[in-house]
């Protein structure tokens, strides 16, 4: 049965969608069957493989709001990831964007009911959220196993890691006590700063073993993502962050095995 | 009379409050008055200025919610820089945070009201904005002249201009005729990506003459502002992220003269 997942983070690009993007590619290439779900209405996820709101194509709004079938919104994305299906938000207008929130707030039990179905389908089924914890982030917290945050390796991040952490802390306690913490996950670690070095430290005594012990450093090829429409590993293996994120995977199927 | 900006961008960190902060003091630098207005509920803004919403300080919840008097929360920030005043929001928890939303939406007025009653006093008055355009940023476009959107040199970032312009265009033709645009400023420009000339060659084609010239590089030396808790141009005059924001600051002061 497969974990659901939120990518959350009140503070915004810290990599919250890299990461959904990026370590579900390596888990799906490491033989495990991953979901993706975009619930951020920017729709950065959607974007990464190439499928963008203006398209024809439905995304979650449609399921929440018509009642479409979920597999009509589930994308296989890339044909050298078989096992890595994306559904994207695909909200268009400001409009639709209060109208998708209200959905996952009015009837989150339809949005509950789309997840409970796809979990046998999937490993590990990850929540892209956008960097706010009311709706329609809430929503994912409400419906997920276990929730990852991103640490941007600099200071202003690392300043906001308290009010995530008591945000859905908050869910568990009213909404959903099952509730657990996925991991904290270092990212964009820029060798070349001294600050990143305290920022590592600094987030390792405050959170301890719920720190992954890998770390994704910044890299160029990472940030190449949304142009060439699919995850760095399809265009480049050996880069650093290709490889920390294949290291990422591996470190969590090494603890999930335990 | 000051001129009201609201900094937005719906994409998250491609800094909005770096902005806010860097420009407000070099504009303050150089005899302007300049007030910065935080109404993100993470209270990067203040935490800039060492004000934590733990401090028992007052912010602008305690304007909006009690009535207390504006000049009770604003904060000469740095000795060196007597002309750059703060209101940080000081919202301190996630009930707190809910209810900061529904001020600025119930009592707009009381909103509007203040920031006009501080506009005489100062020359520039920056609020920095969540990564979002509901509330509270729709109250902050709704009271503003004018608004500032960075665009981090990056696709993820260039991918969500066109969303954060209708969204404010949509408030401008249903609730604030003058809002006008200030500006596009390309942000975080790093020399050794290729990519981050592809976005400001994209960028300018689609906006034309609304984008500065100045464009800020990526610079660690900005990204110590947090910790520092002062702008950077107070710690290192001649860093390129300081010298950009010196030149920004030249090119608004420039245009508005003419
Ligand atoms: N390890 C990395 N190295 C370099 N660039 C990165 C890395 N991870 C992400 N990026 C880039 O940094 C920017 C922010 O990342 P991303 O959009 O994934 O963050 P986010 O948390 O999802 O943002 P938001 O809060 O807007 O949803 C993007 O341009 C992305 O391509
Ligand atoms: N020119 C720059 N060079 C290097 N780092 C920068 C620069 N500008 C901002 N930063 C850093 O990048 C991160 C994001 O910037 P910032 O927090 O100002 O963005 P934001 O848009 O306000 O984010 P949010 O969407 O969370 O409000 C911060 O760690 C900041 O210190
Ligand atoms: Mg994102
Ligand atoms: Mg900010």
């Amino acid at each position: 049965m497969g974990e659901v997942i939120a990518v959350v983070s009140q503070k915004g690009g810290v990599g919250k969608t890299a990461t959904a993007v990026n370590l579900g590619a390596c888990l799906s290439a490491i033989k495990r069957r991953v979901l993706l779900v975009g619930i951020d209405p920017q729709c950065g996820l959607g974007k990464c493989f190439g499928i963008s709101p203006g398209d024809t194509r439905p995304g979650l709004i449609d399921v929440l709001r018509d009642g479409a079938p979920a597999d009509e919104v589930i994308y296989r994305v890339h044909p050298r990831l078989p096992r890595l299906d994306v559904i994207p938000a695909n909200v268009d207008s400001m409009t639709e964007e209060a109208e998708f929130r209200n959905l996952l707030d009015e009837e989150f039990t339809n949005f509950s009911r789309v997840i409970d179905q796809l979990r046998p389908s999937y490993d590990f089924i990850f929540i892209d959220c956008p960097p706010r914890l009311d709706m329609p982030t809430k929503a994912a917290l409400m419906v997920a196993d276990s929730y990852l945050v991103p640490i941007q390796c600099e200071f202003a991040s690392m300043a906001t890691v308290g009010g995530t952490l008591r945000g859905a802390l908050e869910v568990k306690r009213r909404l959903n006590p099952k509730l657990a913490i996925f991991g904290f996950l270092l990212t964009m670690a820029d060798r070349r700063a001294r600050f990143a070095i305290t920022v590592v430290r600094e987030v390792r005594q405050y959170l301890k073993e719920r720190v992954f012990r890998t770390i994704i450093p910044r890299d160029p090829r990472i940030a190449e993502v949304p142009h060439r429409q699919a995850p760095v590993i399809t265009y480049d293996l050996e880069c650093p962050g290709a490889r920390a994120y294949i290291q990422l995977a591996r470190e969590i199927l090494g603890a999930r095995i335990l």
